[in-house]
């Protein structure tokens, strides 16, 4: 779709227009199945494109559009704000504790981006004068644990792990190291895992319940497609999720996940990644998703 | 339900839903969608649960098995250069390539061409030891390209039948990032001039529309032969790939179904095609 969705539906509004005629209800909701055909090629799930349609088209109805000269840009605006609307709000910054260390907790798909994304939270926290503890709990993956550590020590940044205990121990192990060291922040990176694996998910939950993390973030790849709201859902019903992380935002996918997941799951875009360095990662904003998104 | 010769809206919603769903994405959704109400309409199909055995016979069209076999040299070694973007399995896919051929008797070499990435050499060098088989890696700092031609002359003078080239994982919108594989490739084709004999995209099952231009830049860029597609013992099942058809055309030759070594299978357009259209 190499044509923006405010000129193909420009060029079909003046369509209308050059045949002599006014702007219908009836047109606009033609126009709409553009919007619609747009966001589902920018991978938002469908059962998302069809709730937030719905929302939409009550607003597009009205007199706005209609009596717009240009009423593509009039419609595109009421998608961008209802997107902005959708993606934005609740509470985008890390919650950090003032009492002994907060504990966030880092989940999601294989290779969505965790390990790095956990280094790079270190990072963005050490320069605010926290000290971060970042602990390799991936027991699973061949040298996980030493992906970590190289990360921790480009950063200067103390990595916590061990071998020959599970996953939840050593997250439970890390918390106490951190008290007795005076690290104020303790990140958990966990192995890639699906939302369908029954044993892993209830590892997680595990970790949960015995280090009560203060942020659990769901690691999303900004390419993932209409599964998206399979696994951020599952991910969500047993975890107590408390924001999301996009990442590979660098690329060039559209990033209609950013949408899905935060639709079924209600819970803040707080940072995206983009880039694989441990500087690049950012505030979400959703005004240059939702423009994104739109293509 | 069936209206006169004419599919319901009901069939014709649930069939979109289960065709975008699976990440055909809406245009090929459509054209299938229209399809089946064109064989509807001409009798070609006489209900509405033959449809997913209709389209299925349409879009298996698309998937001759001789596209699907792998690709070998005339004369050992053979080069398989595994691409794609980050994180989307290529270390774990060598790895179960390695074991693959292994079984089957094949001397294998394999080359630890991601330099960059913490840990990744040691990643395929656990891997290697797990399989079994010989690992050529760099010095700290080695260049990918210089790797690849350490592995290239090794292969040649110790009589490897099989040599796997793990590279870093790249987005394909970064030229610097796809210029340097087109560099891996020219240097490989020093020392085997008729190599790469098969360059592998590895996607991610999970990834939606966005496959589609990952294909077109890295088959435009790295001379891609083939795909494979991981993680599809996931939920996702990587119609993606159906999508992409109408730009680029790449044979999937292989899909991941697990992290183990074992976890590879050839690919076999039937039970793709069934856990989509079901
Ligand atoms: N370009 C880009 N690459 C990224 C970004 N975040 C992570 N990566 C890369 O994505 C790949 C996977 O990252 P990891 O951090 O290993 O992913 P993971 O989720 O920990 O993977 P598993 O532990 O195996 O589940 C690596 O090559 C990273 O460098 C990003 O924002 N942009
Ligand atoms: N469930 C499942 N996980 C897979 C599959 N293939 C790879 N993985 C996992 O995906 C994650 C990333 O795999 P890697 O092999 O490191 O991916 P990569 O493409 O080499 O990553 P980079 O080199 O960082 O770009 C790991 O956790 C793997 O175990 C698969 O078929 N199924
Ligand atoms: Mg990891
Ligand atoms: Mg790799």
């Amino acid at each position: 779709m190499f044509e923006t969705l405010t000129e193909s539906l420009g060029s079909f509004f003046s369509k209308i227009g050059a045949k002599g005629r006014k702007i219908t209800e009836t047109d606009v909701k033609e126009g709409l199945r553009t919007v619609r055909m747009a966001l589902l090629e920018a991978d938002v799930a469908l059962p998302v494109v069809k709730t937030f349609m719905d929302k939409v088209g009550e607003k597009a109805v009205g007199q706005a559009v209609l009596e717009s000269v240009q009423p593509q840009e009039q419609l595109v605006k009421i998608v961008h704000d209802e997107l902005i609307d959708l993606m934005g709000g609740g509470e985008a910054q890390l919650v950090l504790q003032n009492q002994g260390p907060t504990i966030i907790m880092m989940c999601g798909l294989q290779g969505s981006g965790k390990t790095t994304t956990t280094a790079k939270l270190a990072n963005r926290l050490k320069a605010k004068g926290r000290k971060p503890l970042l602990v390799a709990a991936d027991l699973q993956r061949p040298a996980a644990v030493a992906q970590l550590k190289v990360l921790g020590e480009d950063l200067d940044v103390p990595v916590f792990s061990e071998s020959g205990v599970s996953p939840p121990d050593v997250c439970v192990h890390a918390v106490a190291h951190a008290k007795q060291t005076g690290r104020d922040i303790v990140l958990l990176d966990t192995a890639g895992r699906l939302h369908i694996d029954d044993d892993l998910m209830k590892e997680l939950e595990t970790v949960q319940q015995r280090t009560q993390p203060h942020e659990i973030l769901l690691v999303v790849d900004a390419m993932v497609g209409q599964d998206a709201v399979q696994s951020a859902k599952e991910f969500d019903a047993r975890l107590p999720i408390s924001g999301v992380i996009l990442t590979k935002l660098d690329g060039d996918a559209r990033g209609g996940a950013a949408l899905s997941v935060k639709h079924v799951t209600g819970k803040p875009i707080k940072f995206v990644g983009v880039g694989e360095k441990l500087d690049r990662l950012e505030e979400f904003h959703p005004e240059r998703m939702a423009t994104r998104i739109l293509g | 339900l069936l209206v006169g010769r004419k599919l319901g809206e009901a069939e014709c919603d649930e069939l979109r839903a289960t065709l975008i769903g699976a990440d055909l994405g809406p245009r090929l959704a459509e054209d299938l969608v229209d399809k089946a109400q064109g064989a509807f309409k001409d009798r070609a199909i006489e209900s509405a649960d033959q449809i997913a055995q209709f389209l299925k016979a349409e879009v298996k069209k698309q998937f001759p098995p001789q596209d699907s076999a792998p690709r070998f040299a005339d004369e050992a070694p053979t080069v398989i250069l595994i691409v794609g973007v980050n994180g989307s399995g290529k270390t774990t896919t060598t790895a179960k390539l390695a074991h693959f051929y292994k079984q089957q008797g094949q001397k294998v070499l394999l080359a630890a061409a991601d330099t960059f990435r913490a840990a990744a050499v040691e990643q395929l060098t656990l891997w290697s030891e797990r399989v079994g088989v010989e690992i050529v890696k760099g010095q700290q700092g080695a260049k990918p390209d210089s790797v690849a031609y350490t592995a290239c002359e090794k292969a040649l003078a110790q009589k490897f039948d099989l040599l796997l080239i793990d590279t870093a994982g790249r987005l394909h919108n970064k030229k610097n990032l796809m210029d340097e594989l087109e560099k891996i490739t020219r240097v490989i084709k020093k020392k085997v001039p008729s190599g790469p004999h098969e360059v592998l995209l590895v996607l991610d099952g999970t990834t939606g529309q966005n496959a589609v231009r990952q294909a077109e830049v890295f088959t435009g860029g790295a001379g891609v032969t083939g795909l494979v597609i991981t993680k599809l013992d996931g939920t996702a099942k990587g119609g993606a790939v159906l999508a992409m058809r109408s730009e680029v055309e790449v044979p999937v030759k292989w899909i991941g179904l697990g992290e183990q070594m074992t976890d590879l299978k050839p690919f076999d357009a039937d039970s793709f095609l069934d856990a989509i259209f079901g």
